[in-house]
């Protein structure tokens, strides 16, 4: 999957690309202050396409300590669980649902948004494909608004982003391919070799998506977040991040 | 089902030698859960003397017949629907002038036996065709349609088919019947996506009961299960011909936690096969109990007993105790429902004040009944008032009647009255199975306080819209008119709450795209929509009738489900069928829908009720003449006496006072 992050006191956005095995989940949000995970499992295309087995996000899950409820968003529908009730929502309703301080708001066939106490969003969008695709296969979107209230505990992939670093980018040169310019940025005191380019982001236009242009750090993020991105990877959806 | 040693008697009379049943064919044609039945008999009396010729057929309860014609010799009788008392009144003097005679409909356990007979010269052909149109009702995870297929004898044509649509998909379609194994095979099934067509076309050698019988194995039900594809949890929103459907059937949800007060009559009349069977059942119910859920039981006869003063959770260690004490009850004595109830009432009450109970569980009485109270309180309308007045919005009652001896109608509307469901259960059936059953359909709760809502600019004659439960494998049904608008889709709204949350679900629907489709449908049921809203809403009808607290209220409803039936041609409680010769307008049949049997009407009706067709005379007339009048006939000037009503011979919708016919007590 890939990543842009907004920092908008920068008023830019930084883009990368981690490409784990499938299966692994990633955690994007760990905040034991306000009790909130989000983790998100990888699945894969359906074969290798130009040398290169894509890996997508294929389960989201939000899980909220305090209450002991979690949502897990597949391609495939929607559950709630509170420890020993679960409860299945398909892709095909347009449905609120409210448990205590969490809001499920379904709508059909397209996102969910999960609410935690009005204070944490999670938006996860929901891309079908063509059912006989060759290669490519059903995936969500995971969208955190920068306005969500975590506590200063707050890590993960995505998490670790709410307190804007200090990110530096400067002598713009020609890159390799003439069309994307490479230059340097110097963030958590690490100096990168980063490259203009754009990604879709889908949250306006659920299926051609915009154009976000970005400056993209490769090698999975290195040196853009902290630590490897194996880091991130938890055993359980509902597992909170480790932290050193 | 079981025939009646009467209609087994009567079923042998059409199965004489001389009479050659030409073709026996059932249609029927199932769109959105509504279906639509068509019986059709041809039969030729092709002995040498003038005989009888009955056409029975065992049609659901829940079905209402639309029509029924009859062809003999050329005239033909048409069926219309009347107000029962101006179609009784016309019939009277049909009859005065012996001009009619009688179709029967009669009771038997979850059927109603419509049967006519005439009786004809040798070489006559009689066509009968009988209508009827029914709701399929979801019930633990399936549709069932059933179809009795009496044919009496080996027939040349006999065909049945039965054509389902669903606009959503259908998930599963599955057969079934009770003449013999070695018909499975003979039972064909076609689906695709959204159609399914069963087909069940035995040939004369498939039908002998053996290789060279004379008689027919066909004798009893095929039964076709089904089960639609549901896409989305929000369910599933239909617009037809300008009338919408909503059916409401998630599942995946987790069930509410129960608290359930068992209360069984295990009075003198239990003692026996009825106690045995619901022991075996309570067994069975016990063990299904989880420890979230608490229980307690009540037995009473005169005397009212509590196993247990309190609730108890269904841990084994309880539920193992409370089937040694279940086991041990030796029935006898008397039958006090009201204190029973009360006491029920109270044990709920109890562990609510004392905060026992989970905000998020369903509490319920379930009462198993197979008589009249007979100790106590033993008038109805009394014990009627006092459920009422004692019971919580939180808690509903469910009643399960074993057997004909008990007022079923009666725990049917203290049931309604109190959130719950009724159920009869038949003693001589494997009644600890159909207890079970009852029980599994009810034990799942998933939603509690549900409401459908559609904007009031949008839609019009809504049916019922508020639910104060769903239960898993059901479904519920809101029906209604679209008002004419721009807006070429429907929209609409359901708030509930289920065991851990509060939900509200958004349906939508394109509202010409059904009618798109159903323009394409060989063997769909035109005009489905208009009559299935009209079922549904008299069928809510006839249960707000019977709980209408004023006269006044009452007739009004009345006046409403009476407009209906004849708007929409369906025989109800309210209307007859009368069918008329084209030729002689004076001649004619009538149909009633029965009564319980507990009120006396059916079962002592006579099966002698017939039309009389002499040789056809030159001129061409042919009229009817009822040899034997049945006894539910009775002139208006001769009251039946008190010992005739007491014994239950007489309809008590019929019984008049100083020449005042009294209809169905309003």
């Amino acid at each position: 999957p890939h990543f842009i992050i907004r920092l908008p006191r920068s008023n830019m956005d930084v883009c990368f690309n981690i490409d784990s095995k499938p299966g692994h989940i990633l955690n994007l949000v760990s905040d034991i202050g306000t009790g909130v995970v989000v983790n998100g499992q990888l699945i894969s295309s359906k074969k290798v396409h130009k040398d290169k087995l894509k890996t997508y996000f294929g389960v989201v899950s939000v899980y909220y300590q305090p209450e002991g409820f979690s949502v897990t968003v597949s391609t495939d529908r929607i559950t709630t669980t509170d420890g020993r009730r679960s409860n299945v929502f398909t892709w095909g309703s347009t449905a609120e649902i409210t448990h205590d301080g969490v809001t499920v708001s379904i709508v059909k066939n397209a996102q969910a948004t999960i609410t935690i106490n009005n204070r944490i969003q999670v938006t996860v969008l929901l891309h079908r494909v063509w059912k006989k695709h060759p290669v490519n296969v059903d995936f969500l979107g995971v969208y955190l608004s920068n306005s969500n209230q975590y506590s200063p505990l707050v890590h993960g992939l995505i998490g670790q982003f709410s307190q804007e670093p200090e990110v530096r980018v400067y002598g713009v040169h020609e890159g390799a391919d003439p069309l994307k310019k490479e230059a340097t940025m110097e963030v958590k005191g690490n100096k990168l070799l980063v490259t203009r380019g754009w990604q879709k982001d889908y949250t306006w236009d659920r299926k051609h998506g915009s154009n976000v242009y970005c400056w993209f750090i490769h090698n999975s993020g290195k040196g853009f977040i902290d630590g490897h991105y194996s880091d991130y990877i938890v055993p359980d959806l509902d597992s909170f991040l480790q932290l050193p | 089902a079981t025939l009646t040693s009467e209609e087994q008697e009567d079923f042998g009379a059409i199965t004489g030698q001389d009479i050659t049943v030409k073709s026996y064919k059932v249609e029927s044609r199932i769109t959105s859960r509504f279906a639509h039945v068509t019986v059709r008999s041809s039969v030729v009396n092709s002995g040498t003397k003038a005989q009888s010729i009955a056409f029975n057929v065992q049609i659901p309860k829940r079905a209402f017949i639309s029509n029924f014609t009859m062809n003999v010799n050329g005239i033909t009788f048409v069926g219309s629907v009347k107000e029962k008392t101006l179609a009784r009144k016309l019939y009277a003097r049909a009859r005065s002038r012996n001009h009619a005679a009688g179709i029967v409909r009669t009771n038997s356990q979850d059927l109603e036996v419509f049967k006519t007979e005439v009786h004809v010269p040798p070489g006559s052909n009689i066509e009968f065709e009988l209508h009827y149109q029914e709701m399929m009702e979801r019930k633990l995870g399936f549709y069932e349609h059933s179809l009795y297929l009496q044919p009496g004898r080996l027939v040349p044509h006999f065909q049945v088919d039965v054509y389902i649509y669903e606009q959503n998909g259908i998930a599963s379609v599955e057969t079934s019947n009770t003449f013999g194994t070695q018909f499975a095979e003979l039972i064909k099934v076609t689906s695709t996506k959204d159609k399914a067509h069963v087909v069940f076309k035995p040939s004369v050698q498939q039908q002998r009961e053996c290789a060279n019988c004379t008689n027919s194995a066909i004798d009893g039900e095929l039964t076709v299960k089904y089960d639609v594809t549901r896409d989305s949890t929000s369910g599933e929103l239909q617009v037809s011909d300008s009338y919408f459907f909503y059916f409401l059937a998630p599942s995946n949800l987790s069930p509410f936690p129960k608290n359930i007060v068992f209360v069984i009559d295990v009075s003198g009349s239990m003692w026996g096969v009825k106690m045995k069977q619901t022991v075996e059942a309570m067994r069975a119910i016990l063990d299904d109990l989880t420890v979230e859920d608490q229980f307690g039981i009540i037995d009473f006869n005169h005397n009212v007993r509590c196993w247990n003063e309190d609730l108890v959770p269904g841990s084994s260690l309880h539920t193992t105790s409370a089937k040694s004490y279940i086991e041990s009850i030796k029935p006898n004595g008397g039958t006090n429902i009201n204190e029973a109830l009360m006491r029920a009432v109270q044990m709920l009450m109890r562990a609510f004040n004392q905060d026992l109970i989970n905000s998020r569980s369903i509490s319920m009485i379930i009462l198993v009944s197979d008589g009249d109270p007979t100790v106590g309180e033993i008038k109805l309308s009394v014990i009627q008032k006092n459920i009422k007045r004692a019971m919580r919005e939180e808690f509903s009652l469910f009643s399960v009647g074993i057997g004909f001896d008990v007022d079923y109608d009666f725990l049917e509307r203290i049931a309604m009255e109190n959130r719950g469901m009724a159920q009869r259960i038949y003693a001589n059936h494997d009644a600890a199975e159909q207890l079970r059953t009852f029980y599994h359909q009810v034990s799942s709760p998933l939603l509690s306080k549900i409401a459908v809502r559609f904007s009031d600019e949008s839609v019009t004659n809504v049916t019922q819209s508020q639910f104060d439960k769903y239960f898993s494998g059901s479904e519920l049904v809101v029906a209604g008119r679209v008002l004419p608008s721009e807006s070429s889709s429907l929209s609409g709204y359901t708030s509930a709450s289920s065991a851990n949350m509060d939900l509200i679900l958004e349906m939508d629907a394109d509202i010409h795209k059904l009618d798109e489709e159903l323009a394409k449908q060989q063997h769909s049921f035109t005009g489905f929509a208009k009559q299935m809203w009209a079922y549904l809403t008299i069928k809510q009808l006839i249960g707000e009738r019977s709980l209408a607290p004023t006269a006044a209220k009452k007739r009004k409803i009345t006046q409403r489900i009476i407009s209906l039936s004849l708007d929409h041609q369906f025989v109800t409680p309210l209307t007859a069928l009368l069918v008329t010769n084209d030729d002689d307008p004076t001649e004619m049949l009538l149909a009633d829908s029965p009564m319980d049997p507990k009120h006396g009407c059916c079962s002592a009706l006579p099966a002698t009720s017939r039309v009389t067709f002499p040789p056809r005379p030159p001129g061409g007339m042919v009229y009817a003449t009822p040899p034997s009048r049945p006894h539910w006939l009775l002139p208006a000037t001769q009251p039946p006496t008190p010992s005739q009503v007491k014994k239950g011979e007489v309809d008590e919708t019929l019984v008049t006072t100083n020449g005042v016919t009294r209809v169905d007590e309003d």
